[in-house]
Parts: structure tokens; C-alpha cells; sequence
């Protein structure tokens, strides 16, 4: 319906607005509607990162897109959120910095949502409360370890 | 509310019966290339009623089901239960009395799926119904799988549309 | 031409099955014709990693699937090599022990072939034997700086 | 033959005059996000004859120009040259005999594209003929670009039969 949509892209256009220049540290971001009918409009993605003039979303670089899909995506998640959120590799486009301001905003909302995060980076993995390693010692088989700090680290690196 | 433990048995590369037991907070999971890590990810999905085989990165839904290794047959059927913490009654009505709910689905390869609430067998609208009001399900932005993110971005404007439309 | 395509696909579907197995410590790999027709036929992709059986490449792990790539980009590449190669964060799903599998594999064809990668990955950059900084101190515009390796691994950190 | 340098003016983020100078075996480049990388991908596929904007992650083909900064201006036209170490010959022909060659590429807004080879105007076509013989060009795999691997491998038969069919 045109008005529940409405609300609905009201509430994550303002989420998002408020997402990204806090993973940025900075810049600006927003959506906006294609056409004046609820109906059938379109949402065009806009994002500045701090310092930079943006004609077009599809310039920005990989790990700038990986950001700024995240702040979208949380700013969606706000709208209904789920008592769990699962985020399989988010964070490799992520350059080290980007990783822990990543992980910031993670922690914070995990005051309210609980988080699986799957990821071969040590700053993600420090981050966490609690390590599962996945192991396959017999080819093809999958075995859950659970892992302290050091062995999880060590395992992010090992091939299967 | 949260997910408490996770058991898989036969499905995908977690033949042997496995239990995942997770922190309310944030979890970490961690292993090298190809170990089995996103194949969990598919067993919450999957779990929670997905039903289109590409989400699941295969060509049928008994792609699913563990499918032999070099020393090992494959099986022929695939079990995930999920254990969710309740005790804050997030989940009303019939189950909200509940202080832990499982969702359960199993499949075998010549039969379709059987889902189970709390070891009753239930139809998969049950189980869509009982985690909807949870933010759970398709359209929900929970589950964020690998490779996925920067198309969001990319995205053509109605598509972008879609997304959003969904969540209401 | 059919002759012509077939001469091709036969010396890349070779060197790919050389390659895969030279990457994935064993496990084969193979390409396969879905029809006869020689004018019309698609080109299917056939990957076992070591010890495991599998039923198509769609269940593979995102490491997997970009190691399988890179084995077939290279068995293309070999077909029609060009002065030099430019990857672009291809190692960004590759666990340490595959990315340094990877950097091997790229040592052997650098004999031959000049050398562009763009990474965030410590080990990738450390096999390199030239380092290039780029840094957008300004925002918005790019600078480059040579740098030695502690400088460099320390860049592949930082934001711009 | 290998690249010996690459200079960049005007182009995306390298708006100042910029001077890469490259080792015969293996270059990393490193940075942090966003700091122009990929950039230096899409200047050497653009000089090289690329004139798909798509390609080049725009929308137009003046977007390759430096578009401007919070602090500075847009510029008005964009330059690429590449300088190849010839000492092997590998390109023969009327060029065979020099030790360097230099493509060069200049575009303005409100102009279309002017190429050069050795300091000689020239057109696109004698461009892709130059390099042709070397490998490079439209159907080579000599430049991977970042987020496109995983697709090789997803990609459906006649796909797969499309690519290898360019390299012939
Ligand atoms: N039905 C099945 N039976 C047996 N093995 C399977 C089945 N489906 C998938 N697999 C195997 O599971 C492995 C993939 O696991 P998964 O995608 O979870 O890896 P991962 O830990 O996420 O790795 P990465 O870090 O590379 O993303 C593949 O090697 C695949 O062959
Ligand atoms: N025409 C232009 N004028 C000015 N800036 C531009 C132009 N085109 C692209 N940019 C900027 O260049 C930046 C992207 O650079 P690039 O893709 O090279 O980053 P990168 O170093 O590869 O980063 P990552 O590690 O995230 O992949 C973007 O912030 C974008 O805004
Ligand atoms: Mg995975
Ligand atoms: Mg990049």
C-alpha cells in the first residue's frame, strides 16, 4: 500500500542518513525517490564519503560500496529487527580501519541483537564474546571446536 | 530472545550429529576456506523455511543433504533444529508460555520436508507464522550471506525498491 | 570457427587441469562440453577440491570458487599472454594458508609475466618486489608514495 | 616487454600529475579504501582502448575526469600514458625498432578522445592493432578486476563458451 510504504522508506531513509556518516566518521548519505508516484517509484542510493564530491554511487571503490550496503542494511534491519543478525563476510572488501569502526558500530547493536559473525579477519574475530572454529580434519567433514582467542586467530588462517 | 544452540546432523559437509552452542552476544565463526562455515548459514535458513535451492547455492533442495566424500557415503537424510531462548516471551500467543522453542526441519531424499515446533510436527506456514513477529523470514535483513552485500548498492532503482517494500 | 574454438577450449581445459590441482594441493578439476555441437555447445566447470566429492561448483566455498577462478583465468591467460597481469583483490575471500598457496603460484608465472596486485593482504604484499602507496591525504585526491614493506604493510591498513 | 611506468592526470582521483613507475616482476599496491587503487585499473583499461563506461564503473565516458573534491574543482579533460619497455621487440611492425613506446590518451568534456602512440595522434583501431599481438585487449584475461572472480566460476555454459571463444 502507498502509505505503508511510504512510512516504512520515511523511517530507513532516516536511519540510514544516520548510519553512515557515524561508520564514516563523517561525510553524507541519503535515498531518495526516482518519481512523484508512491506507486511505482524508484529508491536512488546517494553516498559521500567525508571530503569527496560523488556523481554516482557505481564510482565509489569496493570497500567504500561494502560500507555504505552495511549502513543500508542495518538502517533496514531497524525497521524489523530479528533477534539474531548473521553476516557471512562483510568485512573482506574492509581495510583494517574500516574493519574496526565496523565492529564498533557491531558492538553497539549488539546490546539488543545477537550476532554471528563469519570472518577471517583477526580484528572481527577479537571483537566477539564467543569463538566457534569450524574444522574439517576428515576431507568433507565438518567439525565444530570450541576455540579460545589465540587458537581462533591461528585457525583463520588454516586451509580446510 | 536469542538463538541458543544450533543442531545439524547430515546436512551438507556436518554428516555427524553437531551441536553449536551460541552466546547471546556476538559470535564469532571462524575456519579455513571451504571448512563448512557458510553451510551453517544455509542450515539457518534452510530451518527456517527457505525454500528456493539457490539460496542455498544448489540446484535442488536434496543438495542439502550430505553427499559423500572420498571415505564417506552419502546419507540420506539432513536434520537442523534450532533452540531459541524465550524468556523474554518475544514470542507470544500459544508459545509464549515456552522459555526455550525449537524449530526443527528434516528432509530425506525420496520424500519431501517435515518441520516440528517444540517436537510437534507442524506445517511450514506454522513455523513462518510463529517467527514472523520476530523480524525472521524473507525480506527480513538478518541474514546477510557471503558475497552478497555489494549488490545492494549496486542495485538497479526498483530493485532497491523492492528491498524496502518488503520490510513493511 | 569450430576448429579454431575447439584447439582453444582444448589447450585451456589442459593447462586447468594442471593448474587446479597445482593450487588446491591436489583434488581435479576439469572443463566439459554440455552438447556435441562444436558451433553451439556451453562450456561446463568441473571442481573437486581435495578429498571431497562434489555435485556442482555452486556448492563450493566462496575460497574455493575464487581459487578455482584464478586456475582458469590462468589457464586462459596462458592461451594469449599479455606483458603483464593486474589482479585486483582477488585474494579478499582466501584464508592465509590459500593466499600464500596463491602468491606461490604467482612467483612461478612473474618469471614470465609482470605483476600487478592490489591487496589489503600482508603476505600478498610481502612477496611483491616493488611496493606502491597510494594515500588520499587530501580527500579526494590520490597521491602515490613509494614505500618499503613495513610502510606498505602499515598503509594497507589506514583510510583515506 | 613489460610496463615501465604509467602517468595519470586528471584522471578520477589522480587529479595532480602523477608519475607510477613500475618493476618488471611483481607491484603491489596498497592503500587504504577508497584512497584510488582501482583507479589505476581503470586508467590502464581506459588508455588501452576500453569504451565501455559500465566498464569503468561510470555512467558516461567523462567520468573518468576528475570530478572534484570538497576543496577543489572539476577539471576539464583527463590523461593517461603508458610507457612499455620494447627491448625485446615482442611489439614488431613500424615500432619494432624502438626500445620504449608510449600510448597516450586525452579526453575533455566537451570533446571525445584523442590517442597517441609514440607522441603521434592516432585512432583507437591502430591502438588495439598495436597491442593485440601482446595479448592485451578486449577477450585477454590479463586484467581481473576487483569483485569479478567469483562470478568466472557461476557463470552459465554459454557464458563460460563465450569467454573462451574471445581468446581465439
Ligand atoms: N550436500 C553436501 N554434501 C557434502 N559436502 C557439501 C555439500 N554441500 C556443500 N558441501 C561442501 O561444503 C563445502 C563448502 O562449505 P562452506 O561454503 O560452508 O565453506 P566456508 O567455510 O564458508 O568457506 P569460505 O571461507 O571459503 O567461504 C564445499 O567444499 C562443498 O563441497
Ligand atoms: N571522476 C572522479 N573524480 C573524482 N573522484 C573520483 C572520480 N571517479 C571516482 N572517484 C573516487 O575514487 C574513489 C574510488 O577509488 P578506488 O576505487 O580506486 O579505491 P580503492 O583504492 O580501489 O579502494 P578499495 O580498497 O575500497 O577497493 C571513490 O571515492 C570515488 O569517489
Ligand atoms: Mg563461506
Ligand atoms: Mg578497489
Amino acid at each position: 500500500t502507498r502509505e505503508l510504504f511510504k512510512q516504512t522508506y520515511m523511517k530507513v531513509k532516516e536511519a540510514f542518513q544516520v548510519l553512515f556518516p557515524r561508520i564514516f566518521r563523517g561525510g553524507s548519505a541519503t535515498l531518495e525517490t526516482t518519481s512523484d508516484d508512491w506507486l511505482t517509484t524508484g529508491i536512488q542510493i546517494k553516498a559521500q564519503p567525508p571530503g569527496k564530491r560523488n556523481t554516482s554511487i557505481h564510482l565509489l571503490s569496493g570497500g567504500e560500496k561494502a560500507l555504505t550496503a552495511m549502513a543500508l542494511v542495518f538502517a533496514m534491519f531497524q525497521q524489523n529487527p530479528a533477534p539474531f543478525c548473521i553476516l557471512d563476510e562483510v568485512d573482506a572488501p574492509l581495510d583494517d580501519l574500516n574493519v574496526s569502526r565496523f565492529c564498533d558500530l557491531v558492538q553497539t547493536m549488539a546490546n539488543n541483537t545477537q550476532f554471528f559473525m563469519i570472518s577471517h579477519n583477526k580484528l572481527t574475530i577479537q571483537m566477539a564474546d564467543q569463538m566457534m572454529g569450524i574444522t574439517m580434519q576428515e576431507p568433507g567433514v565438518s567439525r565444530i571446536v570450541s576455540v579460545d582467542m589465540a587458537q581462533a586467530i591461528e585457525m583463520a588462517g588454516e586451509t580446510a | 530472545m536469542f538463538l541458543k544452540s544450533i543442531k545439524l546432523a547430515g546436512f551438507k559437509s556436518f554428516v555427524d550429529p553437531t551441536l553449536i552452542t551460541a552466546n547471546p552476544r556476538v559470535n564469532a565463526i571462524v575456519g579455513p576456506n571451504g571448512c563448512g562455515k557458510s553451510n551453517i548459514v544455509d542450515a539457518i535458513r534452510w530451518v527456517i523455511g527457505e525454500i528456493s535451492a539457490k539460496q542455498l547455492r544448489g540446484q535442488s533442495m536434496s543438495d542439502v543433504i550430505f553427499a559423500g566424500s572420498k571415505q564417506r557415503k552419502p546419507v540420506g537424510k539432513a536434520m537442523v533444529e534450532l533452540i531459541f531462548d524465550n524468556t523474554d516471551a518475544r514470542i507470544g500467543g500459544e508459545y509464549g508460555a515456552y522459555s526455550d522453542i525449537s524449530v526443527r526441519r528434516e528432509v530425506s531424499r525420496d520424500g519431501g520436508s517435515t518441520y516440528y515446533v517444540n517436537g510437534v510436527q507442524s506445517r511450514r506456514r506454522d513455523v513462518l507464522d510463529l517467527l514472523s513477529g520476530t523480524g525472521l523470514g524473507s525480506g527480513s535483513y538478518s541474514i546477510i550471506g557471503q558475497g552478497t552485500v555489494s549488490r545492494l548498492v549496486e542495485a538497479k532503482p526498483e530493485d532497491t525498491r523492492a528491498h524496502i517494500e518488503e520490510l513493511g
